[in-house]
């Protein structure tokens, strides 16, 4: 573990706090693609398939756990209790689109032709564009209020905060793990538009992100 | 013979 990863972690476990919270206490869920929700606890869920298998630290098993309950319950006040707040209309990326270039790049490239494996591999690829339905949605309303874009921020900084990581467990432990390093490039890329954004609008003390 | 990849990260 490094100062890097455990930023990381912490910065992606604020910005699900910051989502969970904001829908709970708005009562509300507008603005927010219910269908991204969907792809991130589809992410855990594949990606966590070991959790009862593997033991690698109280902290790793607690995250997942964590990360697993947050993202479940995201998505039930979202379809659930707020469902009549949702903004079916504007969430209206189409997921296909995502999932099956996914499911077929993970069964082409992965570490080895083991359904665990396919499935991390699926979840490290499905991670890199689940954001893309709620980044849509912004482009489609114009408009982010200022609690999504936090969100975004922290979630978007999550993966680069990971990228420093690997740079760091490249040059001291020789670790290189070319699946998640080229995933996790190709989804911090796909924030960049956001991050200027966010700096430049949002950062002004704007309400809200209006897009130009 | 490694039977599977061990991922220590979230």
């Amino acid at each position: 573990m490094n100062v890097f990863r455990l930023a990381g972690d912490v910065s992606h476990l604020v910005a699900i706090i910051i989502l969970l919270v904001k829908i709970w206490r708005s009562k509300s869920c507008a603005g927010i693609s219910g269908k991204s929700q969907v792809l991130f606890a589809l992410v855990f869920t594949t990606r966590y398939l070991d959790l009862f298998t593997v033991f690698i630290s109280a902290y790793n098993t607690i995250m997942k756990v964590v990360f697993l309950a947050m993202s479940y319950a995201t998505v039930y006040l979202i379809y659930m209790r707020f469902r009549n707040m949702y903004d079916s209309e504007n969430d209206t990326f189409r997921v296909e689109f995502l999932l099956v270039p996914v499911i077929g790049l993970s069964f082409l490239e992965n570490y080895a032709f083991t359904p665990l494996e396919i499935l991390w591999t699926f979840s490290i690829f499905l991670e890199a564009v689940a954001i893309m339905p709620q980044l849509f949605m912004i482009t489609k309303t114009g408009e982010a209020e200022s609690i999504t874009t936090h969100y975004l921020f922290f979630l978007g900084l999550y993966r680069a905060l990971y990228i420093a990581n690997w740079v760091w467990r490249y040059h001291t432990e020789e670790f290189f793990d070319q699946i998640a390093v080229v995933s996790g490039v190709v989804q911090t890329i796909f924030y960049c538009d956001f991050f200027y954004l966010y700096v430049t609008r949002v950062l002004r003390g704007k309400a809200k992100m209006i897009l130009p | 013979w490694q039977s599977r990849t061990l991922h220590d990260e979230l």
